[in-house]
């Protein structure tokens, strides 16, 4: 199973994970 | 011509009872044929890849899914649960020390142990804009480049096309009947949510509705005692925010992300919300049950456009904002805590390819949908 994110942001929005980071529930994913 | 227009009689004559008849039957016929012919499955996707994937496209997969969710939903003898358990947790790599409930007799099957539930407090939520919906590894991320999602290096699948923006064939259903997690009384009264009451003020930040007992910050934020200080940091004016989800258009200055959430099989199997957003609408798209490994994404183009999916549409305090659940081979049905009308991989569905839609308007007047916080549990994937 998958869960797919799809969301408007400032462009300035910079993820702060890596491609294939193994990753828990409410770990930050991203930040303006 | 011109004689016989002017000076031809005209005489009418009674319809026959029995032409009228026909007319009526054979409009009803035809209706009726459309009717079963909607009902007939589009046919599979025909695969376009590596032997695999035909392999896995002739398969009966919705139906291999739903007899594995039976088998796994049998009673297993109380001796074998335990080392039953143990022996999945140990392939899979599940932490039995996080389970809310350790005790492994108290699971009847596999399926209520894979739906397992966490001990509070082990997944503290992060100071972030965004945090991750589920435990799991995060496939792929990036910006959303024109129309089109980038699936794997070089292979795309388009946006609207994963949200139904494009597909002219949905079945709006309706008011989504909601669940009792959120009862708004009066617009300027308290909400519940999961246990926690607070004032909707909280979550809307509206100036011109706040009380005049209520303190108010000098960013306009309206304190709460009952309001967590990390959660009220982040409350944002959603109220304000009106994105057309039908038409997905960035503001200026801001961009459309993406990110995908792989959950491997021993992973806890719940999802919940990854910022503070409002829900507004939930389409559930017929389709397939391809495996969605990192393998077999490799392999299939537009799998996440293919296979069976949950897309949850709203807003957050940037813009447009949504989640959606994808369904597998082996997890092939999703649930959504605050929507008990919606069924997944059901054997009489909707036809492959379309969707249904309700909306969630009836959850809030003001915000015009159902209010969701920092790790709401949302949800999460049923085997089979």
């Amino acid at each position: 199973s998958t869960v797919v994110l799809v969301f408007e942001a400032p462009s300035s929005f910079k993820f702060n994970v890596t491609a294939g980071q193994k990753i828990k529930m409410g770990e930050a994913l991203g930040q303006i | 011509l011109a004689d016989s227009w002017n000076n031809t009689e005209t005489k009418w004559y009674p319809i026959p009872v029995a032409l009228g008849l026909g007319v009526i039957g054979a409009i009803q016929y035809r209706r009726v044929r459309q009717r079963e012919e909607n009902k007939l499955e589009k046919p599979k996707y025909v695969a376009n890849g590596p032997w695999q994937v035909h392999v896995a496209a002739a398969l009966p997969l919705r139906s291999m899914s739903r007899l594995w969710g039976t088998f796994n939903s049998l009673t297993i003898p109380e001796a074998l649960r335990p080392m039953g358990y143990k022996l999945y947790s140990w392939f899979f790599g599940c932490n039995l020390d996080e389970m809310k409930n350790p005790d492994l007799y108290a699971y009847p099957n596999l399926s209520a142990f894979f739906y397992r539930e966490l001990k509070e407090g082990v997944r503290p939520i992060a100071d972030a804009t965004l945090v991750s919906p589920s435990d799991g590894k995060v496939l792929h991320f990036g910006v959303v480049q024109g129309e089109n999602i980038e699936q794997i290096k070089g292979v795309t699948y388009n946006l609207d096309a994963l949200l139904g923006n494009d597909d002219k064939s949905s079945i709006p259903v309706g008011d989504a009947i909601l669940g009792n997690s959120l009862e708004i009384v009066d617009e300027e009264e308290f909400a519940n949510v999961n246990g926690i009451e607070y004032s909707l003020e909280d979550m809307i930040i509206k100036g011109h509705a706040v009380k005049t007992e209520s303190p108010v910050g000098p960013d306009g934020l309206v304190r709460s005692e009952k309001t967590d200080p990390k959660v009220e940091k982040a409350l944002v004016k959603l109220a304000d925010v009106t994105p057309d989800i039908t038409n997905v258009k960035v503001k200026p200055g801001n961009a459309m992300f993406f990110c995908v959430v792989y959950l491997a099989p021993g992973d806890y199997h719940r999802f919940h919300s990854p910022t503070n957003w409002v829900v507004q609408t939930r389409r559930h798209f017929a389709g397939e049950l391809f495996s969605v490994s990192p393998y077999f994404v490799k392999l299939l183009q537009n799998l996440f456009v293919l296979n069976e999916r949950v897309a949850l549409l709203g807003k957050w305090k940037h813009g447009f904002f949504s989640m959606i659940p994808v369904g597998a081979t082996n997890v092939g049905s999703i649930k959504i805590n605050f929507d008990e009308a919606l069924k997944t991989n059901q054997k009489e569905d909707i036809p492959l390819g379309t969707y249904t839609e309700v909306t969630y308007k009836s959850a809030s007047k003001v915000l015009g949908g159902k209010a969701l916080r920092y790790g709401d549990e949302m949800g999460g994937f049923y085997l089979g």
